[in-house]
């Protein structure tokens, strides 16, 4: 089955098999390198043979032929050296968190712990607004009851100015003045009648 | 073998290619949640803050905000004392003429008399 | 490339959305500092 070795990747930054795969390509390329060195070496000393019967040809063929040979021997050990690297090198433990990821060992939280979360900060969001303005509203209501008080007192004035002018013209008591002026015209009209009696 | 290995190919090939998406999408979100908030907020500074207020049902102010009183009413009230106050000085000053206009005729007469 | 590509973002998104998370927050947080209703008292006829 394809194993994407994703937590690998995440990790070197390159996939175990993208990375065996270069180094296998390196191997071949080397190999194929030292393959045609090898080839101009013995063409070179088969040019010192001028009698020999081996012609460059037959040569390239047997550079083929080992080139075959070698690569399939390589292929065979590096298979080997592939499978170990990628199960004991390239690889993460199962039981191993890359440090970016520790956040989530301890506090795992679901979508719905998350959105209730979100829920509850926009609930407190409105809420603290909710009572600044209710803060607000009070404040403004402090200005009204200003106001009102200040009229109130207004009224209790003028009552004062009332009662301080009427003290002013001696009449502290409106009722009991208006008694005393009413039964000295009681008394006055009694007078008047005597006199008229006794005038007649 | 080899198609199996190549359907799960296509399979993680048609999962990392959404999960990719999906990743620039919440960042694309985020960062737009994040250049909106900064332009809420220089509009915000430019207000001053002002805005309109939230109601006020569930704070814990609401009961006493819900039992304010009529102000309006309670100085509109008032009134009635000041009509009260009218009617009552005027009777007394037309009472207090009353007695004045007596005191007059009875001071007169006596002068008569006399 | 795929899956590179998709571990760099595992790897590498979530603190870019975490500072984008972080600046909407801090930005929240300044205008409720900031939010300031205006409640008019009522006019009261003398």
């Amino acid at each position: 089955s394809v194993n994407p070795m994703a937590y690998e990747a995440q990790f070197f930054g390159f996939t175990p098999q993208t990375c065996m795969l270069r180094v296998y390509i390196a191997f071949q390329d080397y190999l194929f390198e030292m393959m045609l060195v090898v080839e101009s070496v013995i063409l070179k000393k088969l040019d010192g043979f001028p009698n020999a019967k081996i012609s460059a040809f037959q040569i390239r063929k047997s550079t083929e032929k080992f080139l075959l040979f070698m690569k399939e021997h390589f292929d065979k050990l590096f298979g080997k050296m592939e499978e170990v690297l990628l199960q004991l090198v390239l690889n993460i433990p199962k039981n191993v968190l890359l440090p970016e990821d520790k956040v989530h060992e301890q506090y795992p939280y679901t979508k719905e712990q998350f959105q209730a979360l979100q829920d509850e900060i926009d609930q407190l969001q409105q809420r603290y607004k909710a009572e600044a303005s209710a803060g607000q509203a009070l404040l403004a209501e402090i200005e009204e009851q200003k106001t009102v008080q200040a009229e109130l007192e207004k009224i209790l004035q003028w009552f004062d100015g009332l009662e301080n002018i009427c003290r002013a013209h001696g009449t502290s008591n409106f009722k009991e003045s208006f008694a005393f002026l009413t039964q000295n015209s009681k008394k006055l009209q009694g007078v008047l009648k005597d006199v008229e009696k006794k005038s007649k | 073998a080899l198609d199996e290995s190549l359907a799960q190919i296509k399979e993680y090939i048609t999962r990392f290619t959404t999960e990719c998406q999906s990743w620039d999408q919440l960042l694309l979100g985020y960062q737009k949640s994040a250049e909106e908030m900064s332009r809420h907020l220089e509009e915000c500074k430019t207000n001053q803050g002002y805005a309109e207020p939230q109601n006020y049902l569930g704070t814990s102010q609401a009961k006493v905000l819900s039992s304010k009183p009529d102000y309006q009413k309670i100085l509109d009230d008032q009134g009635e004392v000041f009509t009260c106050m009218e009617l009552v000085l005027d009777e007394l000053q037309q009472a207090v003429k009353l007695l004045q206009a007596f005191a007059e005729d009875g001071t007169q007469y006596l002068r008569g008399l006399s | 490339e795929l899956i590179v590509e998709t571990t760099t973002k595992r790897k590498q998104w979530p603190k870019k959305i975490l500072m984008h998370a972080i600046q909407t927050m801090k930005g929240e947080q300044e205008m409720l500092k900031l939010y300031q209703p205006i409640v008019t008292p009522e006019e009261i006829r003398s």
